[in-house]
């Protein structure tokens, strides 16, 4: 995935079952942040893999005032490129019978 | 450490934790 300089990690264990999971977002370069930033730390959320929309989360997490909303389409994509990659994850892990 | 917790109008909740430092020094 692109180098948003934003980081998005699973914060639990996948079990490949769960439609929602445990994710934690945090900023590893501010560089790459249009707005100014405010270091609060990591922000860790649940996210649903079939209901919920990254951007809309994104634009959630401005709301809550982590980010500015010029920065909201760079952290939708960092949620999108990890959530696709928990999904490749989870097709491959059906697919090979594991 | 402390940790804060943010409700966002929509019901989501976000909970701010320290940054994971040993994840950072992975790459």
């Amino acid at each position: 995935a692109e180098d948003t300089g934003v980081r998005v990690e699973l914060n639990e264990e996948d079990d490949g079952t769960k439609s929602s999971i445990g994710l934690k977002l945090w900023v590893e370069d501010p560089k790459k942040l249009k707005g100014k930033y405010k270091d609060t730390g990591a922000i860790e959320f649940t996210f649903d893999l079939v209901n919920e929309v990254p951007e809309v989360v994104a634009q959630e997490m401005v709301d809550s005032g982590f980010f500015l909303d010029c920065d909201v389409k760079i952290v939708g994509k960092s949620i999108r490129d990890r959530v696709a990659l928990i999904n490749w994850k989870r097709a491959r892990t059906v697919s090979t019978g594991n | 450490s402390a940790t804060a917790q943010v409700v966002h109008s929509a019901g989501r909740r976000f909970i701010v934790s320290p940054v994971p430092e040993a994840r950072l020094k992975e790459q």
